[in-house]
C-alpha cells in the first residue's frame, strides 16, 4: 500500500 | 480532513496548554511524569523529522513545530524551572524498556528501511506506550489533581478520536494505515482504565482517587 509512505497525520 | 481528526489534534493541543497551565499557575510539577513528557518529546522529533523535507500542509506544518516546540518547553520548565526531588522520587519507570521494545518493534514492522521511516514507526510504538510512566505513578499516589486527570484525559481523547477519523478515512479514502491504526488502538486501550475513573469521579465533580 504506497499510500502508507506518505504520512499526512498527526 | 473530517471532524473527528480535527477534534482529535484539538483535543490534543489542549492537552499540552492545560499541562502548560497548571504548571505554570501552580509553580510546581507536582504528579507529573517527567518520564513520560520526555518520551513525548522524542516521539515528536523522531515523528517530525520530515517537516525539513516533506511539505503536507501549513496546518501540519505549524501543529508539527508548535508539538516539537511545546515539548521542549516543558521538558525545560520540569528540569529548570520547578524541579524537585520529591517527584523524582514517585517517577521510576523504566523507561529503557519501553524505548528498547519500541525500536525493536520499530526495525520489524516498518513500511521501509529507511531511517525516517524507522523512526517514524519507533515514534508511533513509543507514543503507543508513552504514557505508562504518568500512569504508574498516579497508580503509586493514588490521586491526582483535577488538571492532571484533565490533562491526561485530554490526551487519551486525542487518540481515541483519531480511530473514527481512520475508519471514515478507509471508507472515504480507501487509506489504511496498519501501523498507525495498530498503535493507536493499544494507545486507547492502555487509557481505558483511566477513562472508566475519570468518567466515574472527576466528571461527577469528586477528586480523582484510585479504589
Amino acid at each position: 500500500n504506497a499510500n502508507q509512505l506518505f504520512h499526512d497525520e498527526l | 480532513m473530517n471532524v473527528f481528526r480535527i477534534a482529535g489534534d484539538i483535543s490534543h493541543l489542549a492537552s499540552i496548554f492545560i499541562l502548560i497551565h497548571q504548571i505554570t499557575i501552580t509553580k510546581s510539577v507536582q504528579g507529573i511524569s517527567f518520564k513520560t513528557q520526555l518520551l513525548y518529546s522524542i516521539v515528536f522529533i523522531t515523528r517530525y523529522l520530515d517537516v525539513t523535507f516533506r511539505w503536507v500542509s501549513l496546518y501540519i506544518f505549524a501543529m508539527k513545530l508548535f508539538f516539537i516546540a511545546s515539548s521542549l518547553y516543558i521538558i525545560f520548565l520540569m528540569r529548570n524551572r520547578f524541579r524537585t526531588s520529591e517527584v523524582t522520587k514517585l517517577d521510576t519507570f523504566p523507561i529503557v524498556y519501553l524505548l528498547a521494545g519500541s525500536g525493536v518493534l520499530a526495525l520489524i514492522f516498518t513500511y521501509d528501511y529507511s531511517i525516517t521511516e524507522v523512526l517514524w514507526a519507533f515514534s508511533l510504538f513509543l507514543e503507543s506506550v508513552a504514557i505508562l510512566p504518568q500512569l504508574f505513578m498516579l497508580q503509586r499516589t493514588g490521586q491526582a489533581k483535577t488538571l492532571t486527570t484533565h490533562y491526561i484525559f485530554a490526551l487519551g481523547l486525542y487518540r481515541a478520536l483519531y480511530i473514527p477519523n481512520w475508519f471514515y478515512r478507509y471508507f472515504a479514502e480507501g487509506r489504511f494505515d496498519t501501523l498507525a491504526v495498530f498503535t493507536g488502538i493499544v494507545q486507547t486501550l492502555i487509557y481505558s482504565d483511566f477513562f472508566w475513573v475519570y468518567y466515574n469521579r472527576v466528571m461527577k465533580g469528586l477528586n480523582f482517587e484510585l479504589p
